[in-house]
């Protein structure tokens, strides 16, 4: 058991430092194992710096470049154990032009391996639909579902 | 296998029987303050076996149910179908597509169905096990939790390994 | 003891639903006292609604409506109990177009009658400004502030 | 009465000395992920007589210190000055302008200054009484707090409306 633990811990580690590291030429990020002598109760730290300066652990990143860390991780998990479909509701929110770019980017790059469903207010991530639904909430107080294929509509 | 579709009636601000149709591709949900995008992500949470309504940004399991408004009456019951294409027979059954459907009674009785025909939730978390989306559902992050999992504590972060072994 | 908290309670809740209604023309918002019988201890509801359907507490609101009703909360006490600087770090975040105009007006009606200090990475938030500052953090890990008169600087 | 200047050296991210001026009207402050505006929003909420780290997203209070990078040695000190305008004697004391300073050192020792003379911090919190700034300081709303204040146990709202009184 504790071979595997081991065995997917590093693998894992690896693709999270292979996305961040896509994202953030400069920076670095790992996992690290809070007691690696004991592999059945271990905990595990997250170490990330996006723009190459010293190492940190997560809890003193900004809100931004905590959302890009914690969206590292989320596909390189992805890329050891991938889900069916990822449901992401308002990812987008903390970032800034350049991360938004870089999110945009990720999305592209994993759009074919797996189904992406996003809710989001910002048009650049708008942009990476194949399909668009809109939702309205009518005045008696019930919502309602809009879609458009966005190759159909040739927008 | 991919999603196929999503069809709420009676859940939490969709009264009226809604749709929404996948495809292999990435799909944009978009809408002003309050025209219930995150409960469409709730509806995904529900479907697939939530027990907390805390989860569901609500006090009891009932408040998923229609609650009513100025012009329509409460509802009585809530259903959410999802719906996923199986030719590659990801889940092991002999179905070329698989829909998982979750109702809540006002009552409080809640049923389960898979293609229609009653099972029970251990049915359909044993097959969703097939897809690697894991008890955590870390693949469907809620508005605002992005960051839940960097902030949770080292211990707690071991069944994300856990899950992928 | 009581009496002036009551007079205090009317009066926050008379100018939050101003505030409110001043945003939302077809909405209601209000204050509600848990315990009315015994002053000295009950505690304080908020419920709101932004479009006119039924009131509701405000655990059930969305993300951007609640962040809404906030600041109507907050801006109804600063018209009976004005503090002398506010300081709003991405409070727009949440916000749709439609309400991050409203979230401008609000910033431009109360800009006279105190100082605002806004963090922002909204471009029509942006238009408020009287001074504009940009933060950069530099290749050695140290923040730098950057700043710009803007009626000087003729944008 | 109003805000004049915010100056911060060697608090996080601002090793060096840096200056906010500010007017009567609507200072907007912007920048990329990660530059340092939610430190400045820290340095306000600090110099206001703050004591609890984790409100400054801190594990312990020390942290507030610039920490050092690759290029630069972590430092032993960390000071911030916020300046008032006080023509008009909002705070009761005989002066044009009052300038609040909080210094820590890397021992734990921390220093409270009022127009550069040494002071204690029960000092400052009484001069800021008289700003209806109050304890709860719901006048700073850091990043994501926003529904903090709605997000309250009804119970816990009451010192809203006492605070008022
Ligand atoms: N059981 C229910 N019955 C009726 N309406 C409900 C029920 N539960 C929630 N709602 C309403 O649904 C509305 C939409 O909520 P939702 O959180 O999905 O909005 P949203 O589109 O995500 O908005 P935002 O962009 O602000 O995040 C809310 O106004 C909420 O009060
Ligand atoms: N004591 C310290 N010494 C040096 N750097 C620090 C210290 N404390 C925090 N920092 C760094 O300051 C940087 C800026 O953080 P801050 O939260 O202010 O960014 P921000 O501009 O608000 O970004 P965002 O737009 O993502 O919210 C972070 O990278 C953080 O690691
Ligand atoms: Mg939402
Ligand atoms: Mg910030």
């Amino acid at each position: 058991m504790s071979e595997k633990f081991l065995e997917i811990f590093n693998k894992v580690n690896e693709s999270f430092q292979e996305v961040f590291k896509n994202m953030f030429p400069d920076g670095k990020a790992q996992l690290i194992l809070t007691n690696p002598d004991d592999i059945m109760t271990t905990g595990i730290e997250i170490e990330a710096q996006p723009s190459g300066r010293r190492l940190k652990k997560v809890s003193l990143l900004s809100g931004g470049e905590s959302a890009m860390t914690a969206l590292a991780l989320l596909f390189g998990l992805f890329q050891i154990n991938p889900a069916p479909f990822y449901l992401l509701d308002e990812a987008d929110v903390a970032l800034d032009d350049v991360n938004l770019q870089r999110f945009v980017a990720l999305i592209k790059r994993f759009k074919s391996q797996a189904q992406f469903l996003i809710v989001t207010h910002q048009r650049r991530t708008m942009e990476v639909a194949d399909i668009l639904y809109g939702v309205t909430m009518q005045k008696d107080g019930v919502s309602k579902v809009l879609s458009q294929k966005l190759d159909e509509a040739a927008v | 296998m991919y999603l196929k579709s999503l069809t709420m009636k009676g859940f939490k601000s969709f009264a009226a029987k809604s749709d929404l149709n996948f495809e292999p591709g990435t799909t944009v949900i978009v809408g002003p303050n309050g025209s219930g995008k995150s409960n469409i992500v709730d509806a995904f949470l529900w479907v697939t076996g939530e027990q907390s309504a805390r989860s569901l940004r609500s006090t009891k399991m009932q408040d998923v149910i229609f609650a009513g408004s100025a012009q329509k009456s409460p509802m009585g019951v809530s259903e959410v179908t999802l719906t996923f294409d199986n030719a590659s027979r990801v889940f092991p059954i002999d179905y070329d597509e698989v829909a998982f459907t979750r109702r809540l009674y006002k009552s409080g009785e809640s049923e389960y169905l898979l293609n229609s025909s009653a099972c029970r939730l251990a049915d359909i978390n044993e097959l969703l096990v097939h897809t690697n989306m894991g008890r955590e559902m870390y693949s469907i992050i809620g508005q605002g939790r992005l960051d839940a999992i960097l902030n949770s504590r080292p211990d707690e972060r071991r069944v994300l390994i856990e899950e992928a072994a």
